[in-house]
């Protein structure tokens, strides 16, 4: 069964299972140990390497593979991994393990547009005001729910190994009870690359992420290096609840299998001819199926018109494009100038619309009543076509008055 | 009884050539 519709085929909402979206995705970072090769960090040899795939691989309490920065110096430079999900994805949660200790000052982002531009997730900071210039701990109110918050959770020193920072995209936001109708939240959680930025560790006079190895030659004290088991971004594939899952495309690109007359990457759109109502994100009450334009199939293409959908009651605002068959109106459901309806057929046969085949010397035009076929007749001429004299005239022999009165 | 349609041959087109159907 398709969980996009019920046992009936009734549309209902239906969204991607939660998956782990950074799971064997690549990850890049800006800083890598091995090249050169250092006593403990080789990124030729397999058994001494920290690639950043090890973010994003399969990790067993066993084996715990870990990425690991170059030993870094003295002032504390930048260190950034940054995740593309290659396709827009509610996230709920962002996590960090991590095989060193943690960092002192980090800052999650993520960007909607693949990788165009950033903004800001979370802060974390033992400093938040001096570091980000954000208070500490701050609430979240129903004014700023797209704002960043910086905490000074997760940025213990201890444990030197295995701590986690973890981020949860709607933890403590007013709207997320209400997410359904949140765009403002619906929004925040979206994103299509994630990145992370280590800024600090636990400077230098601390353990943390401090480098023992004297890799450089009689390092300083004050060299450190970060290091990541898991990078994991907990989320579904979005596709605004017209989906139950995403596939690859031709090219392999990540995309929805989109349902309820929707397409677009992410269920964005109607699918052409489905422009009756206005598109729509599905919500746990309606599906909000997109609805195929009534044309009575005398039209393939038709447009959306938001004043008819309003004057209409919401209901409908398709209005067909190109009726065909000598069809006319928005709904292709009576027959153009010059045609008449033939009431013997049903409106969505080819041949519900007769031509008025208007006599050209008895009939006054060539319009015929779009109901009953009648011409408008000269004086004297009847006929549906105006094709002969009245009772009590005569044929004469001038085409502008055709009929005269019988002597 | 109907009346016979027009007979087209019976009208004379002179001055009136422009409405003159193609018969």
């Amino acid at each position: 069964p398709d969980p996009c519709y019920d046992e009936k085929g009734v549309p209902r909402r239906c969204i991607p299972e939660f998956v782990n979206a950074a799971f064997g995705k690549e990850v890049q970072a800006s800083s890598t140990c091995g090249k050169p090769a250092t006593r403990h960090c080789d990124a030729s040899d397999p058994r001494k390497a920290h690639p950043a795939s090890y973010l994003t691989d399969l990790n067993t309490a066993a084996n715990m593979t870990c990425w690991r920065s170059e030993t870094l110096h003295q002032s504390p430079q930048n260190v950034t991994l940054t995740l593309s999900l290659a396709k827009k994805f509610e996230v709920i949660y962002v996590s960090l393990q991590f095989c060193s200790p943690r960092p002192e000052s980090a800052a999650v982002f993520k960007s909607m547009d693949y990788g165009k531009t950033w903004v800001p997730y979370q802060y974390y900071s033992s400093q938040c005001r001096k570091i980000y210039g954000k208070p500490n701990k701050a609430t979240v109110t129903k004014q700023n729910e797209q704002e960043a918050l910086c905490t000074d959770g997760h940025t213990d020193l201890y444990p030197l190994t295995g701590g986690l920072i973890a981020f949860s995209t709607l933890d403590g936001r007013p709207s997320a009870q209400d997410f359904d109708n949140s765009p403002v939240l619906q929004d925040w959680v979206t994103a299509t690359d994630i990145r992370v930025i280590f800024s600090r560790p636990h400077l230098f006079r601390e353990l943390g992420g401090r480098d023992h190895e004297d890799e450089d030659g009689g390092a300083s004290s004050s060299s450190y290096y970060y290091a990541v088991g898991e990078f994991q971004v907990g989320g579904r594939c979005k596709c605004h609840g017209h989906a139950s899952r995403c596939t690859k495309d031709k090219e392999g690109k990540l995309v929805c299998d989109c349902k309820h007359n929707t397409e677009g990457p992410e269920c964005d759109r109607c699918k052409p001819f489905h422009y009756d109502r206005p598109w729509q994100r599905a919500t746990a009450r309606e599906a909000n199926e997109c609805l195929a334009c009534n044309c009575n199939l005398h039209a393939r293409r038709c447009r959306f018109n938001m004043e008819l959908y309003k004057l209409s009651g919401r209901k409908s605002g398709g209005v067909c494009l190109n009726c065909r068959h000598n069809t006319a109106g928005r709904h292709c459901h009576y027959c153009k100038e010059g045609f008449y309806r033939d009431m013997s057929k049903s409106i969505t046969d080819r041949k519900a619309c007769k031509a008025c085949d208007c006599h050209p010397v008895g009939a006054a035009g060539k319009t015929c009543n779009q109901t009953t076929g009648q011409c408008p007749c000269k004086d004297g001429v009847t006929g549906l076509t105006c094709n002969r004299c009245a009772k009590g005239y005569q044929q004469s022999r001038s085409p502008v008055a055709p009929c005269i009165i019988t002597l | 009884d109907v009346m016979p349609t027009f007979d087209m041959t019976l009208f004379d087109w002179t001055d009136y050539e422009d409405l003159r159907p193609d018969m």
